[in-house]
């Protein structure tokens, strides 16, 4: 019901956005 | 009927506390098997953190928005503690989904990534009660009409002492594991990021500027453009 950009690619998740991929 | 502003805002205040109270302020089931699935188990080191943010955030939000208020910091806490346990566990999911991998010590035992998604849970509750507002007038909170204006984001960097940066990272995650957002609090959270980066991520000191020397450093074809004053 937003219309938020989603920008993060399928390869950049939480886990590498923390350095911890 | 339509709803008027204070109705949706009613509506919403309501509805954050119907879903976290169900799921309470202590990690699931599911939430504490991914914790045990750590090479080191981070469960201690969660509940230690809570409880000092938690002592800290009660104590300036009284500050903030008057000693009458404490009260409603605690339960402002509570209720962003059930969230943050909510999305962690969505998100832990979906990088499960993700990346097949089912230990997430690394992120787990990573005290930036809980402060930054308690903070960012605590920003979605004071924007659901409209203590965070940017309506009432400008990055500072300006002026408004209500008591709690006083903890207008950023004010909850600077509480948990985090790098705007760092909570800049999340705040897309967190969107994206947590659905049932109102429209309204996602342009909120928009609005931060925006703040974020076109002021606080600038600011001496920030993360930000390391990430861009490591990335020029590490050979990156175009020339990085030294930051503007």
């Amino acid at each position: 019901s937003h219309d938020y950009h989603f920008g993060l690619e399928e390869h950049e998740g939480i886990s590498e956005l923390f350095d911890c991929d | 009927p339509p709803q008027t502003p204070i109705r949706a805002a009613m509506t919403s205040i309501q509805m954050l506390r119907v879903d976290l109270t169900s799921s309470g302020d202590q990690p699931s089931t599911n939430l504490a098997t991914y914790f045990k699935h750590c090479t080191v188990d981070p469960t201690q080191d969660v509940l230690k953190r809570l409880e000092m943010l938690g002592q800290v955030f009660s104590q300036r939000f009284g500050q903030a928005a008057g000693p009458h208020c404490v009260v409603n910091g605690r339960q402002r806490f509570t209720l962003g503690v059930g969230l943050y346990y909510k999305v962690m566990e969505a998100m832990l999911k979906s990088e499960e989904k993700r990346l097949s991998v089912q230990n997430f010590s690394k992120l787990l035992n990573h005290s930036t990534f809980h402060t930054s998604l308690l903070a960012c849970a605590l920003e979605v509750v004071m924007a659901t009660y409209g203590e965070s507002s940017f309506k009432n007038g400008g990055f500072n909170g300006g002026g408004g009409d209500t008591a709690e204006t006083g903890v207008c984001f950023p004010w909850i960097l600077d509480v948990f002492n985090l790098a705007a940066f760092d909570f800049y990272k999340l705040i897309e995650s967190f969107i994206k594991a947590e659905p049932t957002l109102s429209k309204d609090i996602v342009k909120h959270l928009e609005t931060c990021e925006n703040l974020i980066m076109e002021r606080i991520a600038w600011r001496t000191g920030s993360p930000l500027f390391d990430l861009l020397k490591q990335e020029h450093e590490g050979g990156a074809a175009e020339q990085v453009e030294t930051p503007a004053s």
